[in-house]
C-alpha cells in the first residue's frame, strides 16, 4: 500500500 | 500573554501528547485562547491544538501575538511540572522569549524558566473544522489505545471498518494478522465504557501504524476519543479536554497501487 499526504486534501493557506 | 493553569501537568500532558509527532509549532495567542497547527516532516499528520481560556485559571492576550517554540526544549522545562504547581505562561509585546513559572504554594517554592522564542515559517494547511464524515465514532480512549498497540505488532498497516456490524479494527501482517470488532453500548455506570457510532456510509480505510502510534500519545488528555472517517477526506482522531478545547490529529489514509 502506498501513503496519501495531506496535501491530496488541504489547500495551503 | 499571561497564562495561568492551576495544575501546571495539564501543559506537559498538552506539548507530551504530540511533541514526537512534529518537532516545532507555532502558538497562536488571541483573545480567545491558544491555538496551534503543525504538519509532520512527511505530510502525513497534522496536528491542530486549541486551548480556551476556560482551561486556564487566569488568562490575559492583550493583542495577537505568535510564539515559536522548539517542542523537545519546551519538553525538557515541563519536567518540572507537577500537579502541586501552578504554571504561568509569560510573553512580552516584542516577544523573544517565553517564560515559564512554576508556583508551588505549599512547598513555598518557585521556578522560573526562559526559553529563547524561534521563527517558524511553516506551511500551513486550510482545514475545514466542519469537515464532513461519513462515520462518527466515540469510544473510550483507552479501549482504543490498547488496540492500536496490540495490533500494530502485527502490521505496519492498520485498517479500519465501519459497517452494520459495527467497527472492526485489522492488520495484516506477513505472520499473522489479527482483528477486533467493536459494538455500540452504552454503559450508564460507567460512561467511558460508552460506544457509539453514527454512519451514513459504511468506510474501510488503511493507515499507517507508526502514526496512530503518535496519536495515542495524546490519549491522556481525555477518557474518550471521537474517530471520523470519510473516503474523500484525512481521518480525524479527537481528545477533548474536560474543561474545553482538545487536541485533533488528521491523518491521510494509504490506499491500493
Amino acid at each position: 500500500m502506498k501513503q496519501r499526504t495531506l496535501m491530496a486534501f488541504f489547500k495551503p493557506k | 500573554l499571561e497564562a495561568k493553569f492551576d495544575d501546571s501537568t495539564i501543559f506537559k500532558k498538552i506539548i507530551d501528547s504530540f511533541k514526537d509527532s512534529v518537532s516545532q509549532i507555532n502558538f497562536m495567542c488571541s483573545e480567545s485562547g491558544i491555538e496551534a497547527q503543525a504538519i509532520d516532516d512527511s505530510r502525513v499528520l497534522l496536528v491542530s491544538l486549541s486551548i480556551p481560556p476556560s482551561c486556564f485559571e487566569t488568562y490575559r492576550c492583550d493583542r495577537p501575538t505568535t510564539v515559536g517554540v522548539y517542542l523537545s526544549s519546551l519538553s525538557k522545562l515541563l519536567k518540572s511540572a507537577s500537579s502541586s504547581a501552578t504554571l504561568t505562561l509569560y510573553v512580552e509585546d516584542q516577544p523573544d522569549e517565553l517564560l515559564l513559572l512554576f508556583e508551588e504554594s505549599k512547598a513555598s517554592k518557585s521556578m522560573e524558566y526562559k526559553m529563547k522564542l524561534v521563527d517558524i515559517t511553516a506551511d500551513m494547511l486550510e482545514v475545514d473544522s466542519d469537515m464532513k464524515s461519513d462515520v462518527s465514532v466515540e469510544m473510550s480512549g483507552v479501549e482504543f489505545t490498547k488496540i492500536v498497540r496490540d495490533l500494530t505488532q502485527l502490521s505496519d498497516s492498520f485498517t479500519v471498518s465501519v459497517g452494520k456490524d459495527g467497527i472492526v479494527f485489522s492488520v495484516d501482517g506477513e505472520t499473522a494478522s489479527g482483528k477486533v470488532l467493536l459494538q455500540p453500548k452504552e454503559d450508564l455506570a460507567n460512561p467511558e465504557n460508552n460506544l457509539s457510532i453514527s454512519m451514513t456510509k459504511t468506510i474501510d480505510l488503511s493507515f499507517a501504524s507508526k502514526y496512530l502510534l503518535d496519536i495515542i500519545k495524546a490519549s491522556t488528555l481525555s477518557n474518550m476519543i471521537s474517530l471520523k472517517f470519510s473516503e474523500e477526506t484525512p481521518a480525524l482522531f479527537e481528545f477533548k479536554m474536560e474543561k474545553g478545547g482538545g487536541i485533533g490529529f488528521y491523518l491521510a489514509p494509504k490506499y491500493d497501487e
